[in-house]
């Protein structure tokens, strides 16, 4: 199993270096391990540098920041090992349109081999999705779906 | 595999039955506050073999069946019913000749559970492994709840490891 | 103490009681004390009943709905006590278009005798506001003010 | 009482002098990810004499000096000033002739921290009482940071009673 874990650990590390600039629009990013020596029980630390800024810790990171490095971290992984769907809550809630609209690209090139189910209040994000589902409680506390026509967003 | 469909009655808001198509592709789900989007990441949790109420946000198990509102009265059953579509070759071992598995859960006011797989009588267990043979557990890492996001990076460095160990 | 305590606990309530409905459109809202005997170790449990809904604690709430049950609370406390000035770092976040409304109706309300700075990515807000101030990074990890024209927003 | 002007230098990244005027009202910031927002609220919560490093996002007190960038050298010393309008009769005691007052709070790399009131040389025990009397200190109610609004529905029941105790 410690070869397994290395392993994925490299090829994870491979595509945060490559995805976390993509959505920051520059910057680096990169993966470590606490303790090499000890592959079963060692830690994993991020460490990310946004786009002309200095190298630092994951404390000093905006919320926004925050949100886009996690984002990052775990497409690295779906992309390593693509689970057969993916499921995201109101995740773009902290991001600007920018950083929103580089996360909706990426999500539109990893739905080519995988399924996306998206929650979301952002209209950006409700345009460029495939299939738009609305969900209402006209009569108070009794869910249902509304057929919610594409042409009212795009 | 992908989630085909989705079938809804008498989980949490979801008194009347609702489904829910999902083609390959991104799905977007909207809707105002309170609404019960967040309703529907639960009922997938759930019928995927899901063991803890208070990660669906409930004190007792009992709490994900309708409890009632202004206009209707507490039910005594919810149901959810997952249609996944498999391709060629990927079903796990026991189902390889299926292009379609039904899985459904359901939940009893008196605390009775029951368990399918193909209409089926089954264990939770069969559903959780079904679910983990095809690298996807109602805990995965590609199911992220709502302000969940964060979770990963506030974790300890030890906590994180387990996000490569499910992909190792 | 305990007199000014259970003074004040009262008037919050009071106020809970009108704000809560007002931020939800309907509803009920409501403080309890956990032990009214022991005013000086007593802890506050908050019920909340969304309009149309049955009565519930606070964990079935919706994240949405939380936040504004968290909003309607602090606002309370506002009324009883104002402090001089309130500053609100992306609350709005979690809220739908028509609770944002009524969130920055009930801001401007307040803004009238206090001070409120708000930092927000949600347009709506910015639409209403008396000030806007701009941000930006032009220069990379270096930060500085824009005048941002009001009229771009609203 | 209001907040008059805010003149920030050197804190974290506001490595070149700003200064914000507020009037009373609802005033709005706003701005791209990363690009200082938050910033700005922690430069206030540090005049007002915010003792922990970690509440300002910080490892050490000395992280909110500016560190430098691709463009910019590290540079020694931070500092924040707080102009406080104050309306007739409102001041705290010993400030009760003053219809404005001056706050300001210095680092440098060394350690070593400077307070002042109106330009006069003080501790921070001084600032944190200036603001306790006016109903107001770093950590009140009513200045909620960034992802903390529900850390007051989150509490257990005993840790909410500070909300009312506050306005006791
Ligand atoms: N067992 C139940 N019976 C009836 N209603 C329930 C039950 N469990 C939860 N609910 C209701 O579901 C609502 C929450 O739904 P949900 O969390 O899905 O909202 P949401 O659409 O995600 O909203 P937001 O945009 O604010 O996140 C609550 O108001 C609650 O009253
Ligand atoms: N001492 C420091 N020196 C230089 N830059 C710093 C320092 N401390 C923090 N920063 C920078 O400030 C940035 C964070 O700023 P801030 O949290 O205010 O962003 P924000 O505008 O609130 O963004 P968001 O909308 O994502 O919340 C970080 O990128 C960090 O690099
Ligand atoms: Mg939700
Ligand atoms: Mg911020």
């Amino acid at each position: 199993t410690c070869r397994r874990f290395a392993d994925a650990f490299e090829k994870i590390n491979e595509q945060f270096k490559k995805v976390l600039p993509r959505l920051f629009c520059g910057g680096k990013g990169e993966l470590c391990l606490t303790d090499e020596k000890n592959l079963l029980e060692t830690g994993i630390e991020v460490t990310v540098q946004p786009p002309g800024k200095k190298l630092q810790g994951l404390d000093l990171l905006s919320g926004g920041e925050k949100a886009l490095t996690a984002i990052a971290l775990i497409f690295s992984t779906f992309m390593v090992r693509p689970s057969p769907f993916c499921l995201m809550d109101e995740v773009d809630a902290p991001l600007d349109d920018a950083n929103t609209d580089r996360f909706n690209s990426l999500i539109k090139e990893l739905a080519k081999k995988s399924q996306f189910i998206i929650i979301t209040h952002n209209k950006r994000t409700m345009e460029v999705c495939d299939t738009l589902y609305g969900v209402t409680m006209e009569e108070s506390g009794v869910s249902k779906l509304v057929s919610v026509r594409l042409t009212d967003f795009k | 595999m992908i989630i085909k469909q989705l079938e809804i009655v008498g989980f949490k808001s979801f008194v009347d039955k609702v489904s829910l198509q999902f083609p390959q592709g991104m799905n977007t789900i909207v809707g105002p506050n309170g609404c019960g989007k967040s309703n529907v990441f639960d009922a997938i949790r759930w019928v995927m073999g899901e063991p803890s109420a208070k990660s669906l946000r409930g004190g007792s198990m009992e709490d994900v069946i309708f409890k009632g509102s202004d206009t209707r009265k507490p039910i005594g059953m919810a149901e959810v019913s997952l249609i996944l579509a498999v391709e060629e070759g990927q079903a796990p071992e026991s189902y390889r000749n299926c292009s379609e598995i039904m899985v459904t859960r359901r939940l009893f006011r008196n605390g009775e559970s029951e368990y399918y797989i193909n209409k089926i009588r089954c264990r939770r267990l069969d559903i959780q492994e079904l679910f983990m043979d095809s690298g996807m557990g109602a805990k995965s890492y590609a199911i992220i709840g709502q302000g969940n996001i964060e979770a990963v990076l506030n974790a300890k460095p030890e906590e994180r490891r387990a996000l490569i160990e499910e992909a190792a």
